[in-house]
């Protein structure tokens, strides 16, 4: 009633679920997200991993972000169908060689003297 | 399955500033399901990640591979 | 920490639901990584 387990409920989630130092992996942490380019480095408090703790990484698989993952009943946001473009634009930009095709787009609108 | 009303009332108190925020029922009934919703949206694209890669096991590495797409869907 | 572990608790409870569903299991880690990221949210 109070929201908390019950005694029953305790034992199986202590049973069950939670993680233990014999576990390779004894702990799961979200790290907060920092974006590298906004902040200088003496700024960033960056948590270092506990031993056996394992921090998820929104990047470690960012190259598999060039294509909407499968959904189940929420579809996927705008913001996420941005994020899977820009996604497909570096990846694209990655393998160009001595031309930017980002670039060669963009340029036709380029005037200097809105630049100047 | 799903999350208790008592749980997710002391989940939404615990991070309300001002302590006097009161949440109504149907405020309260709503958080409860959206939270049962990203919970099973997580696991199920965790499955079908883990079923792409022929495993039977949803490990915390499938679950990383949806999580960014996951976290900007909410 | 009482809290988190209901979280936990109901994310296990949540997650067996969708693997007796989908014919699959979630590794402990898996669960535990739902329910930090659920909580966090």
């Amino acid at each position: 009633k109070n929201g908390f387990l019950s005694e029953e409920e305790f034992s199986l989630w202590n049973r069950l679920y939670r993680l233990r130092d014999s576990d390779k992996i004894k702990e799961i942490t979200l790290p907060p997200v920092h974006f590298p380019s906004l902040e200088d480095e003496e700024s960033r408090t960056t948590q270092e991993p506990t031993m056996g703790a394992h921090q998820l990484s929104l990047s470690e698989w960012r190259l598999w972000q060039d294509h909407p993952f499968p959904t189940h009943q929420v579809d996927h946001s705008d913001r996420c169908h941005q994020f899977v473009n820009i996604m497909q634009v570096i990846e694209g930009m990655r393998h160009e060689e001595d031309e930017c095709s980002y670039e060669l787009e963009l340029k036709p609108y380029l005037k200097m003297e809105d630049v100047i | 399955g799903g999350f208790r009303k008592e749980l997710v009332s002391r989940l939404l108190n615990l991070h309300f500033r001002d302590q006097k925020t009161k949440v109504s029922r149907d405020a309260l009934q709503l958080m409860v399901e959206f939270l049962r919703i990203f919970v099973v949206e997580a696991a199920v694209r965790g499955v079908r990640q883990a079923q792409a890669e022929d495993l039977d096991i949803v490990d915390v590495e499938q679950l990383e591979k949806v999580l960014p797409q996951l976290l900007l869907d909410f | 920490q009482r809290l988190k572990a209901a979280v936990h608790y109901t994310m296990g409870c949540l997650c067996n639901e969708v693997a007796l569903d989908k014919e699959v299991q979630f590794s402990k880690q898996t669960i535990a990584a739902i329910s930090e990221v659920t909580f966090q949210q």
